[in-house]
């Protein structure tokens, strides 16, 4: 049975879509089945695995509102390892859409079901915010991975994420757990990086992977050429970073 | 009668809340009557002036939710011409709680009746979504101001923000223009900056503010400290940048 990992924060820009993307990609790279469920109507993982979400007949959009099977929107990607199920801009009408569907933070879970079987991990991308898409992806996730950026208003909303980690376990997902929270955009070379890494260790201590992602220009020019890091350039230190990502994953050695 | 500026983009860390801060602060610095409206439920630009919004009694939930009149919830930051409207992180329910409401998109337009003049400007920061809060914010606006960093993910959201505005001036607030669109975080020795500045200046033309804000340390770090850039380092690149937009958007000779 395949893993699901939900990648989520509600804090805009703090490198979600990159580490789905990139550590979807260093997964497979490891050669785990894996698929990426682009669950943000911005459709940024689709674009950034080379994908075109208004080319693309289907996406994730039939598969919550029209309880299209999961296995029939899936594409292949430029690695053998890798498929995707795309994201459209209709998502960004599923929050009313669904407002009186029965059972409504289920829907992914649900379809989820056709396809958990098929792959080593199901890595799941959010959009930047706690509502129905977020509550799907926390809903049917095994764990819930959380990038957080070394910035002052990034640590502002950790402690609203987690309260939401606890009302989803305590209404419907008993068996979700924190996978990590993940440092991104880590600068050596300044003051912020070092205290918000310094106070996130001291509050979540072994809940911190000891992976960072350091800021890297190329992690942010890999997906104007529709490509992972490992594609793009994968001498990089920030490729390398969520190669070390996926290795300690795998390892699932990295958390007390 | 107060200049209402909505500041908004869907794509998440772009710098809406810096701009909307540093331009409000920098508004006052040259003594025009400001208030700051943050409709985020990360409150953000509260903690960003230094308010706490969970100790503060009322917030705009009571005034989009309730009909409290804004004037009742404003609150002093420590600049004299500067006001600010706080959010509270009850606002993440207003899209569910008010999807049968009367004329749901209008309500801060109507809230803003009973302020508007007061201030000579009115700065609107806005959630990473297109839902209900943006197009109460983008109803109520005179002018939209688009932060765009100068990222490859940024400039994809572009267009669906622009069909956005159309939509709304066509069915709730045709006098909406756009105030202009403001290159974030351009860093000089990256390529991708350039190119994304120089991609924004040839569709965009006249549209792109002359201002550009520079990737400065200075900026981030002031929110730590709940200060906008003049009250943390005056003399920051990052300060002096948002001053000159202050300046270029007083002047209004900007844009053709
Ligand atoms: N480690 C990094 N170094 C440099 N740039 C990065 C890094 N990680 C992400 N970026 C860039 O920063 C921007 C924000 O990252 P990304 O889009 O992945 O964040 P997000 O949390 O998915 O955003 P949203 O909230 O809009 O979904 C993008 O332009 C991306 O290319
Ligand atoms: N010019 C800049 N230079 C350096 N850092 C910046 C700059 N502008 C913003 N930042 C930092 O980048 C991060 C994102 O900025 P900000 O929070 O203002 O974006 P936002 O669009 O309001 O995000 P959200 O989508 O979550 O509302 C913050 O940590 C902020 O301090
Ligand atoms: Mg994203
Ligand atoms: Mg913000």
């Amino acid at each position: 049975m395949g893993k699901v990992i939900a990648i989520a924060n509600q804090k805009g820009g703090v490198g979600k879509t990159t580490t789905a993307v990139n550590l979807a990609a260093s997964l497979a790279a490891a050669e785990q089945g894996t698929l990426l469920v682009d669950l943000d109507p911005q459709a940024n993982a689709t674009s950034g695995l080379g994908a075109d979400s208004s080319a693309l007949g289907q996406s994730v959009y039939q598969v919550l509102l029209d309880q299209k099977p999961m296995s029939g929107i899936v594409v292949d990607t430029a690695l053998d390892f890798l498929t995707l199920a795309p994201s459209h801009v209709d998502l960004v009408g599923a929050e009313i859409e669904l407002v009186s569907a029965l059972s409504r933070e289920t829907l992914l879970a649900r379809a989820m079901e056709d396809v958990k079987d098929r792959y080593r991990f199901i890595i799941v991308d959010c959009p930047p915010s706690l509502g129905l898409l977020t509550l799907n992806a926390l809903t049917a996730a095994d764990t819930l991975l959380i990038p957080l950026q070394c910035e002052y208003y990034a640590m502002e909303g950790l402690e609203r994420l987690l309260n939401t980690v606890k009302l989803v376990r305590g209404a419907l997902n008993p068996k979700l757990e924190i996978e990590g929270i993940l440092l991104t955009m880590f600068d050596s070379r300044n003051n912020l990086s070092h205290q918000v890494a310094a106070e996130a260790r001291s509050h979540f201590a072994s809940k911190v992977f000891k992976t960072v992602i350091p800021r890297n220009v190329r992690l942010s020019e890999a997906p104007s050429h529709g490509k992972p890091g490992i594609l793009y350039d994968i001498q990089s230190v920030g490729t390398q970073s969520y190669l070390q990502l996926a290795r300690e994953i795998l390892n699932g050695a990295n958390l007390g």
